[in-house]
């Protein structure tokens, strides 16, 4: 099966 | 103080219909730019970057930035009291902790305000890098809607696979599986009915339905919608608002365990 990855482990806090 | 008028009040309306399933609280922002927006759905997987640029409202003023926060299906509720035709008017005082939605008839014989309390949103704002994207496929927008439904009906991903050859959308499920290739077509009557797959390198990128889904929400702000992609990254879906700016869709990619 697929994980779903977060968008937070892309786009980080400014 | 803050004052933005809106001729076409409709657009504001299709923004919320566009956000408000996927995102419950946001902060919206105002500055001399414009009227932006930038908020996660609740699993963290989606981002939403709204843009309405200063330019295209009718009247413009924020004598300073403010960032109000709102419940979006509270914001819903009051703006589906706005005619399509109306001008929207969004009015808030610094400091204050209601804003307030103006509405006027086309023919100015009826003018109601609606008067929203804001709350206090604790949301951390991303730094979004500017990216070239190895793959940008610009299509109908209602096309795209329909892929997405259709193939929601079969499956819960989507494998989104482009090269030069055109652009595949799979899913398989329980009953079966099925592919949609759309390919490059630019020989149409209007250029908003084009297909366009713009190719650096070869994208294959899986991403759950559900989201894409919620995002052609926005598919009657835009006939058409730019998917961008770059192996392992996130993908864009991007509904461009005439004259205004844009609402961004980001959504994290599925990879295999």
């Amino acid at each position: 099966s697929n994980k779903q990855l977060r968008i937070t482990s892309f786009f980080q806090a400014r | 103080m803050l004052e933005l008028r809106l001729l076409q009040g409709s657009l504001l309306k299709k923004v919320l219909e566009a956000i408000k399933d996927l995102v419950t609280d946001a902060n919206f922002d105002c500055s001399a730019t414009g009227f932006s927006l930038q908020a996660m759905d609740s699993s963290h997987v989606a981002l939403v970057a709204l843009l309405l640029r200063a330019e295209g409202f009718e009247h413009y003023r924020c004598d300073r930035n403010l960032s109000m926060g709102m419940n979006l299906n509270n914001m819903s509720k009051m703006l589906k009291c706005a005619g399509n035709d109306d001008i929207i008017t969004i009015k808030a005082d610094d400091g204050g902790d209601t804003v307030t939605f103006m509405f006027e008839s086309p023919n100015q014989d009826k003018i109601s305000d609606f008067e929203m309390k804001l709350m206090d949103i604790d949301s951390e704002h991303l730094g979004i890098p500017e990216t070239e994207y190895e793959a940008i496929i610009r299509m109908p927008s209602q096309e795209f809607a329909r892929i997405c439904r259709d193939l929601s009906t079969i499956g819960d991903t989507v494998v989104i696979s482009a090269s030069k050859e055109g652009v595949k959308f799979s899913t398989k499920g329980d009953i079966g599986s099925a592919n949609v290739v759309c390919r490059q077509n630019t020989s149409v009557d209007k250029p908003e009915d084009a297909t366009v797959i713009e190719i650096q390198q070869p994208v294959s990128l899986t991403f759950a339905l559900r989201y894409m889904n919620s995002f052609t929400k926005a598919t009657p702000l835009s006939n058409t919608v730019t998917v961008s992609m770059s192996n392992e990254l996130p993908v864009v879906v991007e509904y461009k608002i005439a004259e205004m700016g844009y609402i961004r869709f980001y959504l994290a990619p599925k990879i295999e365990e």
